[in-house]
């Protein structure tokens, strides 16, 4: 599939390009509405504070509210719209990064498109690949979208403060996780908005 | 574009099939998680207590979660996975019918594949398309996905008795929609779990 693999040459030379500016970077893929941005702007926050050089790519397919949130929040920021895809690709990262100082950072975070699909399928050319899930999509998010767990670094499941509101068992998705992974990988629960298991990730991304 | 023109055509052909056999059938779209199993459940359950038959097709990319949960609910149903494709489409849902005995049945409810995106782009040739968003995403999902706003015929607007747990004002929502259709089509706002609005939404389909 000529696609895939031109998405993957690109993605290579994103790599080489962030590695030359020693940029460690993570591409945050994830359900619509996980909490993804919340969780970047809070990353985010907690490295500035270590004095860390921090830049975020807002993806989105239209509109720049996730870009405002982390400009408002302190974080350098760029906005990019996909306009139809229903997820970013090697070459519109390669076109965005074209537009940042790569030596004014040392750390970049990318938000892709909500979307627990095709984004398994189009590498960025990140350090690592991060999928953020939350548990009021309920217990089977797991079950039902193998290739992006499979396709990624780690996951994180957002949210647990209100999981009971949605009647689902945290361990029920991390038991599908561990299934799935053979227990390769590991799945962080946290909640942004209690701040609670935020530097396990911070750990896990070795940031 | 082909690919959609042919859609088209087959979803053409899927809406005559339905009308020579008097069925009245709705796709509910929507983001992963919002609430689309839970909501069609409800919805069957209050039909079928009027004396209406009802059908379900359980779109999804892998897995039969859905297909079992409507089947255990008492609702007859057809599992059927895209494996790849992140939106069901018109030709998908035609090889589907052919294994239905749809002289069985007055009412069809097809569950798409969790995705703001795509699906808008694929009418599978239902009498209504039905956008399912909910509190727990986030206020920002209009902003973000005006298409599938756009290509469908109602919103709803699911867990509303925990909107407040994710700091979400239903108003901002419903504000945002009615911007973007000119105040033309109806969002109507519903709680699943605790059984609010339902009958509006029956009302709103003409069910
Ligand atoms: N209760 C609770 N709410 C949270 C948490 N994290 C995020 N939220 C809420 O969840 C909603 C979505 O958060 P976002 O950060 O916009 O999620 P996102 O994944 O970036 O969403 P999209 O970019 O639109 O796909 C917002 O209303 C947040 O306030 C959490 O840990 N607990
Ligand atoms: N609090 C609350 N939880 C709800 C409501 N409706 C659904 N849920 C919960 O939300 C989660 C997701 O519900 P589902 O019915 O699986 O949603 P879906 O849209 O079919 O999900 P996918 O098919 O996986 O995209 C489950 O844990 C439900 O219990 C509601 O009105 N209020
Ligand atoms: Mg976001
Ligand atoms: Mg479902
Ligand atoms: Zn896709
Ligand atoms: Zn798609």
């Amino acid at each position: 599939y000529d696609v895939l693999r031109e998405n993957n040459k690109i993605a290579h030379e994103n790599y080489h390009l962030l590695k030359e500016h020693n940029i460690r970077s993570i591409d945050f893929m994830g359900s619509i509405g996980a909490g993804k941005t919340a969780l970047i702007i809070k990353l985010a926050e907690k490295l500035r504070a270590k004095g860390l050089r921090v830049c975020a790519i807002a993806g989105d397919v239209t509109g720049d509210d996730d870009f405002t949130r982390m400009e408002v929040s302190g974080l350098d920021a760029v906005n990019c719209n996909t306009e139809h895809e229903c997820h970013l690709d090697a070459n519109i990262i390669k076109k965005t990064l074209s537009k940042i100082d790569l030596d004014k950072y040392d750390i970049l975070f990318i938000e892709n498109v909500g979307n627990l699909v095709c984004p398994a399928d189009f590498p960025l050319g990140t350090d690592y690949r991060v999928v953020v899930i939350s548990t009021t999509e309920g217990d089977d998010m797991v079950r039902k979208h193998h290739d992006i767990f499979t396709h990624s670094d780690i996951a994180i499941l957002n949210k647990i403060d209100i999981a009971s509101a949605v009647d689902v068992d945290p361990e029920i998705i991390a038991n599908d996780y561990n299934k799935l992974t053979g227990g390769l990988k590991n799945i962080y629960k946290c909640s942004v908005k209690k701040d609670e298991g935020i530097n396990e990730i911070l750990a896990a991304l070795k940031l």
